[in-house]
């Protein structure tokens, strides 16, 4: 038996959101720990790492590990039809080959499950390495969001460089050409809104802009986001959910020429 | 993903 029960409905539709246009459908891990998702977009340039741990559900029960593959279309179709304030439990059998969503209203005068035909989705796992990064940029999540979404109108790549003294964003094209440079702030009072950079080393790495627009589907999970970059080493883009878990996003580098 | 290299690159298959 598995059941995992969040009082907010909002938490998962903003996972969903978060994950569904990098990924068609995907393998859901449970476990006692919790539930954990890894995968690849169709084209094999970046990578979605899921975690959500059981003691930030409100109910969590997991007798035996089980994988649930899901259409995230379907997915995002039955949690459609739940209010934000919804409290949200998914629940399935052991060997089910269904998985069922119940939502309930505050008040509980509304009681609502939708069940879903899972899916068997080969999906190959990936060992990411730990690895000391040269770099760590911490920023407001809204502020990368809008840097992304304004770079993109000017060019498919994104360049970004961090030196001790800030992270400049830059993109050439057809245009002409834009930066954005962000200088490390030293705003202990206002924490949320701050820009810190821990660097060993500079770095500066292209990115493909359409992927990182991708990414910041997932702002409205964390008022924050984390970047972090090595030399030719993937790109790692985390958003914390709090109490539950976080999402980390990875994107290998553009090859120099 | 024009000049894009993939992520099997630099992860191993677990």
């Amino acid at each position: 038996m598995f059941e995992a029960r969040l009082t907010s409905a909002a938490t998962l539709k903003k996972v969903l959101e978060a994950v569904k246009e990098l990924l068609n459908e995907a393998s859901f891990d449970c476990s006692d720990s919790g539930i954990q998702l890894q995968a690849m977009d169709n084209s094999h340039v970046s990578l979605v790492s899921l975690t959500l741990r059981s003691d930030g559900f409100d109910k969590y029960r997991c007798d035996r590990s089980l994988t649930m593959g899901m259409n995230l279309a379907s997915m995002s179709k039955i949690l459609k039809c739940a209010n934000n304030d919804d409290t949200v439990t998914i629940k399935a059998q052991d060997d089910a080959d269904t998985v069922t969503f119940v939502f309930e209203s505050k008040k509980q005068e509304k009681i609502s499950d939708y069940e879903m035909k899972l899916m068997n989705l080969d999906q190959e796992h990936l060992g990411i390495p730990e690895t000391d990064f040269s770099c760590v940029i911490r920023m407001p999540s809204v502020e990368f969001a809008r840097i992304v979404r304004d770079l993109a109108q000017f060019g498919e790549t994104v360049l970004i460089c961090c030196t001790k003294e800030g992270v400049k964003f830059s993109v050439s094209g057809d245009v002409g050409s834009a930066n954005v440079k962000l200088a490390q702030t030293n705003n202990f009072d206002k924490e949320e809104e701050s820009v810190s950079i821990e660097m060993q080393e500079p770095v500066s790495l292209s990115f493909a802009c359409q992927y990182l627009i991708s990414f910041t589907k997932a702002t409205p999970l964390s008022p924050r986001v984390q970047l972090s970059m090595s030399s030719n080493v993937p790109l790692v883009v985390e958003y914390e959910i709090a109490e539950l878990g976080y999402i980390r996003y990875y994107l290998a580098p553009k090859i120099e020429d | 993903v024009g000049n894009q290299t993939t992520l099997m690159k630099f992860f191993t298959k677990a």
